[in-house]
């Protein structure tokens, strides 16, 4: 079933958060791989931000994404 | 830290302001930003100088969207600004985003405080890397708080990079954020809102939401920023859909995450006398539409709907609830049933029948 907009909006937002912050790579990386790199950086974040790591996009997650914050990525070297 | 360690080789580093914001006084972005270098300056041996020409380590500017560097800012909200590791070039350099709305105090919504932002923003330019502590002031996410805003992870930080201050008088670090797991932990204030519960603990506070697995743990300024950081006690009134928060002899009624109009108002408005200057605990009983105030070894009973302290109070903890202590930190109530809290004991109080029905450590709410 197509995603809601609401959704769609939510998964554009992390897509932008995590490549910005957790440096997932920009583009598809062949079917199937993009999601489970997705989830990944999600559990990435969520371990970071000590909320409960489940790989997927909840309420609490989102709500994080949305804070305003510093610029500097989380888990990188800024290059 | 950065990978790699990344530090300044010298003790004196330079900076020079190249613009302003249109949001502030001149006068007030350089003290801002004088005082934000002077964070890390109390507790290292950094010293700063001010350049007004020429090439300076750390290079302050203010800028919108794209602003040179290939790492545009977004608008207002999201991106506050940013700040790049010690190296030659960019390296140092901080920036601002000029689209937020930049203050010199705590105050509105959407408005941050650009003391705060440039203390976290000059941490970087120093070495230090986010921090998963969201008491310290490398936490990625902004959040305004008073006081001296260094937590024991960022002075361990930044010392590790550089060593201590030999000249300077040690100063008080932010305590890190209270482990929800410590079994020695002791509660501030519970209340509910809105079907959550709030339990509030130096300067967080927990929320469990009944459909959401994890708990959160925020800082009660990033919330409410006019909210003392210390809550003593909390209590929700459901039927007019307001929760009070009780810090000293100021409360606050939030509707909703909202702080009501008119508030703060002091204490002694609800019919408590002059002498009292802190209430422990508070906890509305529903089905009598009685709040109980806990002050040191006595309780008070506040009729909502009379708006008036009931006759014959104040009485013993000891005596009208025996079993429990004759103190009380926080307390609250679900269908008869009384949970009050001191230290890290959790009392079960049949509330009809005067007794205790069970003794639990204060953290088994939070699933502990």
């Amino acid at each position: 079933k197509p995603l809601s907009t609401e959704e769609t909006n939510k998964v554009l937002l992390a897509e932008k958060y995590l490549r910005r912050f957790y440096r997932m790579p920009v583009g598809l990386q062949g079917e199937g791989k993009a999601s489970d790199l997705m989830h990944q950086k999600i559990r990435e974040m969520q371990e970071f931000f000590r909320l409960e790591v489940t790989g997927n996009l909840d309420d609490n997650t989102v709500k994080v994404m949305e804070m305003a914050r510093c610029g500097v990525p989380d888990v990188a070297e800024y290059n | 830290h950065f990978p790699r360690d990344l530090k300044w080789e010298s003790t004196n580093v330079t900076f020079r302001i190249l613009n302003y914001t249109a949001d502030l006084n001149p006068k007030d972005v350089d003290r801002a930003l004088r005082n934000a270098l002077s964070v890390w300056s109390k507790v290292t041996p950094l010293k700063f100088q001010r350049l007004y020409t020429g090439n300076a380590d750390i290079m302050i500017s203010f800028g919108s969207k794209e602003h040179g560097d290939h790492n545009p800012f977004d608008g207002p909200g999201g991106l506050l600004a940013h700040a790049y590791p010690p190296g030659k070039g960019l390296g140092g350099d901080t920036h601002f985003d000029e689209d937020e709305n930049w203050t010199k105090d705590s105050h509105g919504n959407k408005k941050f405080n650009l003391f705060f932002v440039a203390a976290h923003e000059f941490g970087h330019a120093l070495g230090m890397a986010h921090s998963s502590d969201p008491g310290s002031l490398m936490y990625p996410v902004y959040s305004y708080a008073q006081g001296f805003p260094l937590s024991v992870d960022d002075i361990e930080g930044i010392q590790s990079l550089y060593g201590k201050n030999p000249d300077h008088e040690k100063f008080k670090p932010k305590p890190v954020a209270p482990d929800k797991c410590d079994p020695e932990l002791s509660f501030d204030a519970i209340t509910e809102l809105r079907g959550e519960t709030i339990i509030f603990k130096d300067r967080f506070y927990w929320r469990i939401h009944p459909n959401m697995i994890e708990i959160e743990q925020t800082l009660i300024k990033s919330t409410w920023p006019d909210i003392p950081n210390k809550v003593d006690a909390a209590y929700e009134n459901p039927e007019k859909d307001i929760v009070i928060i009780f810090s000293g002899i100021r409360m606050w009624a939030l509707n909703g995450y909202n702080i009501v109009d008119g508030f703060p108002k002091y204490i002694h408005k609800l019919g408590l006398p002059k002498r009292v200057r802190k209430i422990d605990a508070a906890v509305n009983i529903r089905d009598t539409g009685k709040t109980l105030l806990f002050v040191d070894e006595e309780y008070w009973s506040y009729d909502e709907q009379m708006a008036t302290m009931d006759s014959g109070y104040p009485r013993s903890i000891e005596e009208d609830f025996p079993g429990i202590g004759d103190e009380v930190d926080a307390a609250a109530y679900h269908y008869g049933y009384l949970s009050l809290y001191h230290k890290h004991t959790q009392f079960e109080y049949n509330y009809d029948a005067r007794k205790v029905i069970s003794i639990l450590r204060a953290n088994s709410i939070l699933n502990c």
